[in-house]
C-alpha cells in the first residue's frame, strides 16, 4: 500500500 | 506584547511531551483569540493542530498577532524545570526573538524565569475543510493507547473498521495476526468510561501504527479521544483539554497502488 502525504488532503504540498 | 497565563503548568508540559517527538518544530501563532499552532511531522504524513481559547487562560492578552518559531525539544528541556504544580506565564514583546517562561510554585515561595529562543519557521497553512464524518468514536483515552501499542508489536499497518457491529482494529506480521473491536458501550455511569460510536456508514481504512501510537502520548491530557472517520481521507484523533482547547491529529491513509 502506499502512504499518501497530508498535503494531498487539505491542500499545499 | 503577548502574556497568557495557566495555574495548570502541568497541562502545558503533558502538551509538549505529546508533541515534541512527532514535530520538530511549528509557530506558536497567537492573537487576541488564543495560541494556535498547526505543523506536520517531518515525513508530511501526518498534521497536528493545536487549538487553545483566550478564555480558557487565567489571564491573556495579545495586542499584536505573532508568529513564535518554536523549538518543541528546547521548550521541552525548559518545561521540564517547571514543577507539577506550578503556575507557567508565557510572555513575549512585540516581534521578539525570545519566549519567557515563568514558573510560579503554589505557595508562591519559588519563582524562576527562562528565556527560550526563538526560531524564524517558514510554515504554510494547510486549508483543514470542515467536514461530516462516516464514523465518530469516543472511547476512554487509555484504551485506545493499549489497543494501539498492543497491535504495533504485531504489525506496521491497522485496518480499522467501523460498522454497525463496532469498531474494528486489525493487523498481521511476522507472528501472526490480531484482532481489536470495541462495541459500543454506555453502561458505564462515568462517560469517560463509554465507547460511544457514531455511525453514518460503515467505513475501513488503513494507517501506519507507528503514528497513531505516537499520537497516544497525549493521553494524560485527555480522558476520552475521538476519532472520526471518512473514507479515503485521513482520520482525525482528538482530545479534548479540558476547558483549554483541543488537539487534534491528522494522519493519511495508507490507500492500493
Amino acid at each position: 500500500m502506499k502512504q499518501k502525504s497530508i498535503g494531498a488532503f487539505f491542500g499545499g504540498a | 506584547m503577548f502574556e497568557a497565563r495557566i495555574t495548570q503548568g502541568a497541562v502545558l508540559k503533558k502538551l509538549v511531551e505529546a508533541l515534541k517527538e512527532l514535530v520538530t518544530e511549528g509557530n506558536f501563532d497567537v492573537s487576541s483569540t488564543g495560541l494556535q499552532l498547526q505543523a506536520m511531522d517531518s515525513s508530511h504524513v501526518c498534521l497536528v493542530s493545536l487549538a487553545l481559547r483566550e478564555d480558557g487562560f487565567e489571564h491573556f492578552r495579545c495586542d499584536r498577532n505573532m508568529a513564535m518559531g518554536i523549538h518543541f525539544q528546547n521548550l521541552s528541556k525548559i518545561l521540564k524545570c517547571a514543577g507539577n504544580e506550578d503556575t507557567i506565564t508565557l510572555k513575549a514583546e512585540d516581534n521578539a526573538d525570545q519566549l519567557t517562561l515563568m514558573f510560579e510554585s503554589s505557595n508562591q515561595d519559588r519563582i524562576s524565569d527562562f528565556d527560550l529562543k526563538l526560531m524564524s519557521i517558514e510554515s504554510e497553512h494547510l486549508g483543514i475543510p470542515d467536514q461530516e464524518y462516516s464514523a465518530e468514536i469516543k472511547m476512554p483515552s487509555s484504551e485506545y493507547q493499549r489497543i494501539v501499542r498492543d497491535l504495533t508489536s504485531i504489525g506496521d499497518t491497522v485496518l480499522i473498521s467501523a460498522t454497525k457491529e463496532g469498531i474494528k482494529f486489525s493487523t498481521s506480521g511476522d507472528v501472526g495476526t490480531a484482532n481489536v473491536t470495541l462495541r459500543h458501550n454506555t453502561t458505564p455511569e462515568k462517560p469517560e468510561e463509554q465507547t460511544i460510536i457514531d455511525l453514518k456508514e460503515p467505513v475501513a481504512l488503513t494507517f501506519a501504527l507507528r503514528y497513531l501510537n505516537n499520537f497516544a502520548k497525549a493521553t494524560p491530557l485527555a480522558p476520552v479521544v475521538k476519532l472520526s472517520l471518512t473514507k479515503d481521507l485521513p482520520i482525525v484523533v482528538e482530545y479534548q483539554i479540558g476547558e483549554l482547547g483541543a488537539v487534534k491529529f491528522y494522519l493519511a491513509p495508507k490507500i492500493d497502488d
